[in-house]
């Protein structure tokens, strides 16, 4: 699942 | 947020303000490779590029302004504060060694086209390099002092729970990042050999020069 825009790790 | 995340950000943070005392305490950076530390505020800065666009939480927010803070701090005190300390003889890893393939790297493998998705790779693959100038800076040397080494230890400790926090949420959330994550596990993997050392020989390492 390609994980763009929101990311919420550091 | 897991356990492992949370041990991996404190580990983080510990590591990144146990060099920032030692530096201050000690009035001195020698020991330290300043282009390492000017590498992770580059790839604080290009990754947290969504700090005022996107909300996460307190907590993400607060990390990103403090790493970015200290980033720079310990790059001020290595290049202005004390850069008389600096030991740019022993400091001379070919950064642009780095840059250059990361960059390609980060063009060719993202997961969108879009400046902030591209700065964002290039942030997570240079992290998994950017410890090299201080890694050659010690085999050159010869030495590392004990505290540095802590620095070092903390420093791969918190990627290494990263992968951990990665296997929990593939597990209970179906989440994976795959490019963080095989970044991660390279850049875990450079460590290895220092954590070897590190546990075997306890505090003072002293590298095959």
């Amino acid at each position: 699942n390609a994980v763009t825009g929101r990311k919420d790790e550091l | 947020m897991n356990i492992f995340r949370l041990a991996g950000d404190v580990s983080h943070l510990v590591a990144i303000l146990i060099l920032l005392m030692k530096i201050w305490r000690s009035k001195s950076c020698a020991g330290i490779s300043g282009r390492s530390q000017v590498l992770f505020a580059l790839v604080f800065t290009t990754r947290y590029l969504d700090l005022f666009t996107v909300y996460i939480s307190a907590y993400n927010t607060v990390m990103k302004v403090v790493f970015l803070a200290l980033s720079y701090a310990t790059v001020y005190l290595i290049y202005m504060r004390f850069r008389n300390s600096y030991d740019s003889e022993n400091d001379t890893f070919r950064v642009e060694f780095l840059l250059i393939p990361v960059i390609g790297l980060s063009f060719l493998e993202n997961y969108a086209f879009t400046p902030l998705e591209i700065l964002w790779t290039f942030s997570i693959f240079l992290e998994s390099v950017a410890i090299m100038p201080q890694l050659f800076m010690i085999t050159k040397t010869g030495e590392a002092e004990s505290i540095t080494t802590h620095y070092l230890f903390f420093l791969g400790l918190y990627r290494a729970l990263y992968i951990a926090n990665w296997v929990w949420r593939y597990h209970t959330e179906g989440f994976y990042d795959q490019i963080a994550i095989v970044s991660g596990v390279v850049q875990t993997i450079f460590y290895c050999d220092f954590f070897y050392l590190y546990v075997t020989r306890g505090e003072e390492i002293r590298t095959p020069s």
